[in-house]
Formats: structure tokens, C-alpha cells, sequence
């Protein structure tokens, strides 16, 4: 469920 | 230095000119800003050090507890040269009427009295870095895995900050102690926060942004 959040996405991205 | 370097860029609330100031134009006006200081905060912690080296669900879990605490920080930051007025944005200061026509009486009391307290200690840019750095590690979110590695992240910022006073407050040797002690209040304003904008959020008449809904959840 956890994986399906803007702030996991956010998180994930590199910058 | 490194915090100082990762320090964001300033944001504007940007209010719609062609909408009328009504109490739902002014919550609206503060739910987008946080929606786009809520993007903010989650990429200036990946700069602090140590930070993106633990587990994704740690990060997420101390973001989830803590990310009002570092907005409502950067507000009283911001508010510092304005007695009495809360500095949302540079485009977005609310004096005591203000406030009491959108509600926020008491969420800006709050706010006001943290701000005075910072004021009187004469807060400089490096502390507030250090502090904010520290709100962040100092979650007592009860998911957090790897309890050893935020108590590490903790201590190293700690010190950071014990050498910074050491050095340039010499003559306060209980400076650091004074800002720490702080804290208590800056969680008690952002759970105060947390329930305005979660009650806002209950009532589903202010339109809110996806992150900011996922984050008031949370």
C-alpha cells in the first residue's frame, strides 16, 4: 500500500 | 555548511487576484502552499546527511510524523522580522485580524508565541538549519525500523550543533539547550495544525491537493 504513495514516488526519485 | 547549502529556495503562496478573500479563499490559498512546501521539504531531506541512507519506509515514516513540524518552523523562521504577523510566504503575511477572520486565532497564537521565543534568542539562519535538521530526527514515530541509525542521525546533528554554539555563542553556554527546549512547542503547534487542516479535510469544502491529503492521512 505503502508503494502506491506520492511521498514513496517522491522519496524514489533521484533529485 | 552542508545544511546551509541545502536550505530551499523560497516559495509564494500566490493567492488568486481575481478571487474575492473569503475564509475558503484563504484556507484554499494555504493548502496548495503546503502542498508545494510538502514537495519541498521531502527533497531538502534527502540532502541532510544520512538521511537517504536509511530504509524507504523509514523515511517515510519520519516524514509522515514530522513534515508539519518543518513547515511550521520555516513559518516562524520566516515570521522572525515581523512582530506579530505570520509569514506563510513573503506574499502571504497574516496579521491578528487576518487571522481571526480565517479561523486561526489560535494555530497563529501558537505560532506567534514559538516565533517570540526565537526572537528573543536571536535565532540565526544556522541554527534554524540545525534545529529544523534535528525536528526531522527527532520523530518519535513509533514505525520506525532502524532505530539506531535515526539515534545516530540524531547525535551526529546534535553535535553539529554543540560545536556550533561552542564556537560562535560561547558566552551562552546554555544556548543549545535553549533551542532544544523549543521543540516541545513546535510539536504542539503542528498537532494543533494537524487538527485544523484534518477537520478541514473531514468537511471536504477546501479543495486539497493529492500529497497533502496522503500526508494528513498519514
Amino acid at each position: 500500500k505503502e508503494k502506491h504513495k506520492i511521498l514513496h514516488r517522491l522519496l524514489q526519485n533521484s533529485s | 555548511s552542508h545544511l546551509m547549502a541545502a536550505e530551499p529556495e523560497k516559495l509564494f503562496a500566490m493567492p488568486d487576484p481575481l478571487v474575492q478573500d473569503s475564509y475558503l479563499k484563504t484556507m484554499t490559498t494555504l493548502c496548495d502552499l503546503a502542498d508545494r512546501e510538502l514537495v519541498v521539504i521531502i527533497g531538502w531531506a534527502k540532502h541532510i546527511p544520512g538521511f537517504p541512507s536509511l530504509s524507504l519506509a523509514d523515511q517515510m515514516s519520519i516524514l509522515q510524523s514530522v513534515w508539519l513540524e518543518v513547515l511550521i518552523l520555516g513559518v516562524a523562521f520566516r515570521s522572525l522580522p515581523y512582530e506579530d504577523e505570520i509569514v506563510f510566504a513573503e506574499d502571504y503575511i497574516m496579521d491578528e485580524d487576518m487571522s481571526t477572520m480565517a479561523g486561526l486565532t489560535e494555530l497563529n497564537g501558537a505560532i506567534n508565541q514559538l516565533a517570540r521565543k526565537y526572537r528573543n534568542l536571536q535565532l540565526d539562519k544556522e541554527e534554524f538549519v540545525m534545529l529544523k535538521a534535528i525536528a526531522l530526527t527527532n520523530s518519535d514515530s513509533v514505525h520506525i525500523e532502524d532505530l539506531e541509525a535515526v539515534q545516530h542521525l540524531k547525535d551526529v546533528l546534535h553535535e553539529a550543533l554543540l560545536e556550533y554554539e561552542s564556537t560562535k555563542h560561547s558566552d551562552e553556554p546554555r544556548r543549545a539547550g535553549k533551542l532544544l527546549m523549543t521543540l516541545p512547542l513546535l510539536r504542539q503547534t503542528a498537532n494543533r495544525a494537524l487538527h485544523h487542516f484534518y477537520n478541514l479535510k473531514v468537511e471536504g469544502k477546501v479543495p486539497m491537493h493529492k500529497l497533502f491529503l496522503e500526508m494528513l492521512e498519514a
